[in-house]
């Protein structure tokens, strides 16, 4: 399962 | 956040500092490649920009502006600086061969058709491929100084850790961003030949030279 955008990452 | 990505981000941060500490030590940018450098300051404006919409916490905000501004203080150093020492004649690399597919495939891949979602999209296409001339004026010359070789393996270290972080990720939040993890990994193929040399040769208190 691909879910969308979460950008927390760096 | 886990430790796989904090030690991700720490290799990343060793990685732009030892670049930037080599260039101020030695008055010199011999064998830096002014043209991945241009790259990843392009990457990190383009993935930064959210800085001004959204927060997720003091640390990721402020690896940001650390990110930015060591590029752009990196850019100042090559471009500016320490000009006389830039190797132009073996930084040869044709950036628009990067550039306009990393356009092309963030317009055609990605989650979400708004602005700063196709930025971003836009800068993990481009950090994937980013290092190419600096692969590109190492194979060039069939050299890197031994500073230069830590550089390039604590860069290519921190995305190796980010794709254990997804995997980690997945298992414990089953969260998993593909554009990312398919980049990551292409990224991180990249630096697999480096990797071994570095290994092999570095590590052993040998030269990075190329094999014949």
């Amino acid at each position: 399962e691909f879910r969308g955008p979460k950008h927390d990452e760096l | 956040m886990n430790i796989f990505r904090l030690l991700g981000d720490i290799c990343h941060l060793v990685a732009i500092i030892v670049l930037l500490l080599k260039i101020w030590k030695t008055r010199s940018c011999a064998g830096i490649s002014g043209k991945s450098q241009i790259l990843f300051a392009l990457v990190y404006t383009t993935r930064y920009v959210d800085l001004f919409f959204t927060y997720v916490s003091l640390y990721n905000s402020v690896m940001k502006v650390i990110f930015l501004a060591s590029s752009y203080a990196t850019l100042y150093l090559i471009y500016v600086k320490f000009k006389a020492t830039y190797d132009f004649n073996h930084d040869t690399f044709r950036i628009e061969f990067l550039l306009i597919p990393c356009v092309i495939l963030s317009l055609l891949i990605t989650h979400d058709y708004s602005p700063v979602e196709l930025l971003w999209t836009f800068s993990i296409y481009l950090e994937a491929v980013a290092i190419l001339p600096q692969l590109f004026m190492v194979s060039k010359t069939g050299e890197a100084e031994t500073i230069t070789s830590h550089y390039l393996f604590a860069l290519g270290a921190y995305r190796a850790l980010y794709i254990v972080n997804w995997i980690y990720r997945y298992y414990t939040e089953s969260f998993i961003d593909g554009i990312a993890v398919v980049a990551g990994i292409i990224q991180t193929i990249l630096y697999a030949d480096f990797f071994y040399l570095y290994i092999t040769k570095v590590l052993k208190g040998k030269d990075f030279k190329l094999p014949a």
